[in-house]
């Protein structure tokens, strides 16, 4: 449930945060 | 130490030495040449001149450089270290650096506050916070109503606004990250542990004399 999270990971699932696929070449 | 300098096929705006950039890093020699081999692959993807821009940054994250995305113009300003619009390969491994496992966890905490100070006011504002949970709900077309929005802030700011004035300030941040460490998760890259398997080209490229790695 959104409300049980804390802001910030709702704002961490974003994929412009989500580094990781810089690495997929 | 300091003055090995780079053949032609180095040559490009920004590119340090990778012995000094691994002396500076938790990067071994061999680790900043398989990041050059990244760099250069995003760096090459629109213009080839040696620097990422944000066209480029984001074209690597979302395979689409269309894509506008308040977080990744946000992550691309803080590798843009120097304020010029692209990002040289001695900044992307130093910000790099900063999602290594072994880097330190002050320095993860201090770059996810910049990240989320949007403003660069030196507090995490209550409206800042709303931006970018309107930013993530567009992104995921996931629809929330208003009042949810306000009920995720008001819980939010009640457990990390400690002193209660509205905003959060970096002593605040890090007694509520250190509180809650999934918030941490996005700063650390696996992927950096074994970058010269996932580039195992730059051995073809190394210039930097095999005693030195």
């Amino acid at each position: 449930k959104p409300t049980a999270m804390n802001a910030f990971d709702l704002i961490n699932m974003s994929k412009g945060l989500n580094l990781g696929s810089l690495f997929d070449t | 130490m300091g003055c090995f300098h780079s053949t032609a096929s180095r040559q490009c705006p920004g590119h340090e030495d990778p012995v000094f950039l691994a002396s500076q890093t938790a990067f071994s020699v061999s680790e900043v040449e398989a990041l050059f081999e990244l760099f250069k692959s995003i760096s090459s993807s629109v213009i080839d001149d040696g620097l990422i821009s944000k066209e480029e940054f984001q074209l690597a994250l979302f395979k689409n450089k269309k894509k506008e995305n308040l977080f990744a113009n946000r992550i691309f300003d803080l590798f843009d270290v120097k304020r010029k619009g692209v990002v040289d390969f001695g900044d992307f491994v130093r910000v790099l650096n900063v999602f290594h496992p072994n880097a330190s966890q002050e320095d993860k905490i201090d770059f996810t506050f910049k990240l989320y100070d949007l403003d660069g006011t030196g507090y995490i504002e209550r409206d800042e916070v709303r931006q970018m949970l309107i930013a993530i709900l567009c992104e995921s077309e996931l629809k929330l109503a208003d009042e949810t929005i306000e009920q995720i802030l008001d819980k939010t700011f009640k457990e990390a606004d400690v002193n209660l004035d509205g905003k959060i300030d970096k002593s605040e941040w890090h007694q509520f990250v250190t509180k809650n460490p999934s918030l941490l998760k996005i700063m650390t890259l696996q992927y950096l542990r074994d970058i010269t398997t996932t580039f195992p080209s730059f051995v073809f490229h190394s210039e930097v004399d095999e005693m030195a790695t």
